[in-house]
């Protein structure tokens, strides 16, 4: 038996969000500790990784691992139907083939319930393990995106150069080209406005835009986003849960 | 130019 209560609906619903329009479905393995995801889109250039730990559920019970194969449009349509300020309930019977999905509305009294089938999915993970990072930028998520969609209207490939003192964000199109450049900030009084950068090594790697148009697709799940990068490796894009984490290993692109 | 690259390249099937 599994059963997680969120405190809101809303979060959840941006979790899905961030993930159904790179992947249509993916299992969800429960766990004592919690729920996790590992899936990859179908061009397999970006994978997903998401851990909800136990401690981020107002309530949470997993007596048995359970792995719930859900479609996520099919997941996001349901969710729709829930204030974003509801409790939100999710529960499945150990070898069930639905997942019961119950909103609580915390001023009337109003109890919804749905059941969304669960599917059968065949699972094909990546072995991510731990990797080495040369350079870390952390920086709003808010800004992050806007530089992704700057970005994109010039070229099909964002260029990031990291060095000790700068990131600079770069597209070179056929109509012309951006550059955008920022660097470590301290705001005490608004720490989230803050960018740090560490490095080891300067990084020069490129990515696709239409990834990264997904990946920013969570921002709304954190004010901050941590990208953590590697020469000649796949970038890591994370958003921090209360408890956890949704990450995007994104493959880079290559000269050609 | 520049080509995509697969994560397949990167991390092996678990």
């Amino acid at each position: 038996m599994l059963e997680g209560k969120f405190e809101e609906a809303s979060l959840l619903k941006k979790i899905v969000e961030a993930m159904k329009d790179c992947v249509s479905s993916c299992n969800f393995n429960c766990t004592e500790n919690g729920i996790s995801v590992q899936a990859v889109d179908n061009s397999r250039v970006l994978l997903i990784s998401l851990l909800i730990e136990k401690d981020t559920f107002e309530e949470y019970r997993c007596d048995r691992n359970i792995t719930l194969g859900v479609g996520l449009g099919s997941l996001s349509k349901i969710i729709g139907n829930g204030a974003n300020s509801d409790y939100l309930t999710i529960s499945a019977d150990d070898d069930a083939d639905k997942l019961n999905i119950i909103f609580e509305d915390k001023v009337k009294d109003k109890i919804s319930e749905y059941n969304l089938k669960l599917l059968d999915i065949d699972a094909d993970l990546l072995d991510v393990g731990p990797m080495d990072t040369d350079a870390t930028i952390t920086l709003p998520s808010a800004d992050f995106a806007k530089i992704c969609k700057d970005m994109k209207v010039l070229s099909e490939s964002l260029q990031i150069i990291v060095t000790k003192d700068s990131a600079l964000f770069q597209s070179v199109g056929d109509i012309g080209t951006g550059n955008i450049v920022i660097r470590p900030k301290t705001d005490i009084d608004h720490p989230e406005e803050s960018v740090t950068i560490s490095l080891d090594k300067p990084i020069d790697l490129s990515f696709g835009s239409k990834y990264l148009s997904d990946i920013i697709k969570a921002t709304s799940l954190s004010q901050k986003v941590t990208i953590k990068l590697t020469d000649q490796s796949p970038g890591v894009f994370e958003y921090k849960l209360p408890s956890g984490y949704l990450r995007f290993y994104l493959a880079p692109k290559f000269d050609e | 130019m520049s080509g995509q690259q697969s994560l397949n390249r990167f991390f092996s099937a678990r």
